[in-house]
């Protein structure tokens, strides 16, 4: 599998940052 | 198509395809009125059904058990929503995709630091506007002769892609930045003043001035 | 089922899903062999079909275009593929949407950094790697009873899922880890030694020690 082209794919490395702020978002205004 | 119950919280936009899908296709879901997020979703009878505690989830009347969004709205769903011949079930499963794997990431990324809910990095939020205008420049061509996105009526496809745009339009993408995405503004209004997407998500108001970051 | 001509670099796990779909249900699927990604895919032909200039992406004998690799399996699959009952169509939706939704994300975050074609970031790494216990965990116990994801053979939620996991069981996961998760483990081992699977993906290597960061 060639890295360069694995590089050039577009892929969604900080979803687990988003994920995180999302549910504390949430959960606030379900309080 | 099923009906039953579906656990969220309010003005989730992932619960929200699942509820114009039922109005569509008279699918009796209720969104369960005792439920709390953070803490519904953490207790043992919730865990035991739907064991990775997330949102929304969905329990049909003959207890079965669904989670992912795009899962409870298909399940929901009669056939004129999936699409209506073998290719357009294809193009709808198509634009289902294209909404959660190249929208939400470029929507997310760009709205929730401007609602100060993530952290404020700049050319993070470059990146996703850059990429928010790929995505308009690319559906404003696709609707340039079209009034839904896949077949002569709505579908999954249209559903599931406006509820994705739902957050850019209501809180980022100002008046001056959609201007020139005359198809997608078009469609967009369409679609969420359908009297039976009304129902689901209220009176949709557009975004006049872009949210910035508040430390 | 369509038959037609997938354009895709070699190793793409995500076309690996069309085309296993393909061996199980017999659509005559063929990879053009003359595609150069980064060439193909930047030309005007190709950019007229596929505005999006994405791969993998499908062109039928009937000249209809899809992208998204979701898409493009249900398209060239069978019915047994996409599940046999409302129920288990929607679970089948439901894995589909679990492996781009959940598994993806931490495998790239895991995956990606360790072959040094992003970034590394320590706290970004254990993250990864913490939801990726987290989904071994959850499929491990849903497993625990089931031969397959989705009824009593194999669908799109298997193909969907085991092909969201080659990476990291090829590059990151080494024996320790994964060694608790027996049922994951079995279930794995038997899609990836599945004949029609084999033709597609080749014999699996499984990784024996987990690939690092390398400035």
């Amino acid at each position: 599998m060639s890295l360069e082209i694995l590089a050039q794919e577009k892929v969604w490395l900080e979803k687990a940052k988003y994920a995180d702020a999302e549910r504390l978002y949430y959960e606030k205004m379900s309080k | 198509m099923a009906s039953g119950t579906l656990y969220t919280y309010s003005n989730n936009s992932r619960a929200y395809k699942a509820l114009i899908a039922a109005q569509y296709s008279g699918a009796d879901v209720k969104v369960d009125p005792a439920f709390e997020f953070g803490v519904t979703n953490k207790d043992e009878t919730f865990l035991k059904k739907f064991p990775l505690g997330k949102v929304p989830a969905f329990e049909s009347n003959k207890k079965e058990y669904l989670t992912e969004s795009n899962a409870i709205a298909y399940f929901v769903s009669n056939e004129q929503l999936k699409g209506s011949t073998p290719y357009e079930k294809a193009l709808v499963q198509q634009f289902i995709s294209y909404a959660d794997n190249e929208i939400l990431p470029a929507s997310h990324a760009w709205v929730y630091p401007s609602l100060s809910v993530a952290q404020f990095n700049k050319l993070s939020v470059e990146r996703a506007i850059e990429d928010v205008k790929g995505i308009f420049t690319y559906l404003n061509n696709y609707l340039l002769t079209r009034t839904y996105l896949v077949g002569e009526r709505i579908t999954l496809a249209d559903i599931s892609v406006a509820c994705s745009l739902l957050q850019l339009y209501q809180h980022v993408i100002n008046p001056e930045f959609r201007q020139p995405y005359v198809n997608v503004n078009r469609w967009f209004d369409t679609i969420v003043n359908q009297p039976k997407v009304v129902k689901v998500i209220g009176k949709f108001e557009y975004c006049v001035k872009s949210a910035e970051f508040n430390q």
